[in-house]
């Protein structure tokens, strides 16, 4: 464990956290894409399928535990407890278009063509474009509350400091996962527009609007 | 086929 890779973990679980309790407290899941949240179900599905198989640490095991209840626990509150609330008319991406391509490249680039490592590296591959129906609601609607855009902000931090972790782990320990390396770029690359918008904007105190 | 990277990350 080096620090970047903990302060991505701590990004990550208070980004998750942040949206749960929006939703909770306000009642409401307006501007928040089901779409995104239900890939991120997915993500955490298939990549902690060896939860109860593989120990590494209670670190590890509890923080899987947390991501996994809280992602469907999100859209849970979605698409059940607060759907009169969801805004299904902005919420239109096409996320078919995201699913078949990773889950094709999964079967053609992976490390070991064996059905945990190819679910696994289909989670990888869908994370990195997982934000995409969210980024395209809010420039659908135009804008962001500002509780949703410091959740993405810190949803896009983790994998930014994920790259930094990947950089220590090489240097020091010898670790290389390429497959893991590329799609964290792209996931990063993908939030560097919102970035500029939260950091210009949000930090100044002004809503968070986009080019609709 | 090369060693897989070990999977101790989130």
């Amino acid at each position: 464990m080096n620090i970047f890779r903990f302060l991505g973990d701590i990004s990550h679980l208070s980004a998750i956290i942040i949206l749960l309790l929006k939703i909770w407290k306000s009642r409401s899941c307006a501007g928040i894409s089901g779409k995104s949240q239900l890939l991120f179900a997915i993500v955490f599905t298939t990549r902690y399928l060896d939860l109860f198989t593989n120990f590494i640490s209670f670190y590890n095991t509890s923080m899987k535990v947390v991501y996994v209840a809280s992602s469907y626990a999100t859209v849970w509150m979605i698409y059940s407890k607060f759907k009169a609330t969801y805004d299904g008319n902005h919420d239109t991406f096409r996320v078919e278009f995201l699913i078949v391509p990773t889950a094709i490249l999964s079967f053609l680039v992976n490390h070991d063509f064996t059905p945990l490592e190819i679910l696994w590296t289909f989670s990888i591959y869908l994370e990195s474009v997982a934000i995409l129906p969210q980024l395209f609601m809010v420039s659908k609607t135009g804008e962001a509350e500002t509780i949703t855009s410091h959740y993405l902000f810190a949803l896009g931090i983790y994998r930014t400091l994920y790259l930094f972790n990947w950089i220590w782990r090489y240097q020091f320990e010898e670790f290389f996962d390429l497959i893991a390396i590329v799609a964290g770029l792209v996931q990063t690359v993908l939030y560097c527009d919102f970035f500029y918008l939260y950091i210009t904007k949000v930090l100044k105190g002004k809503k968070l609007s986009l080019p609709a | 086929d090369e060693e897989t990277p070990q999977k101790d990350e989130l």
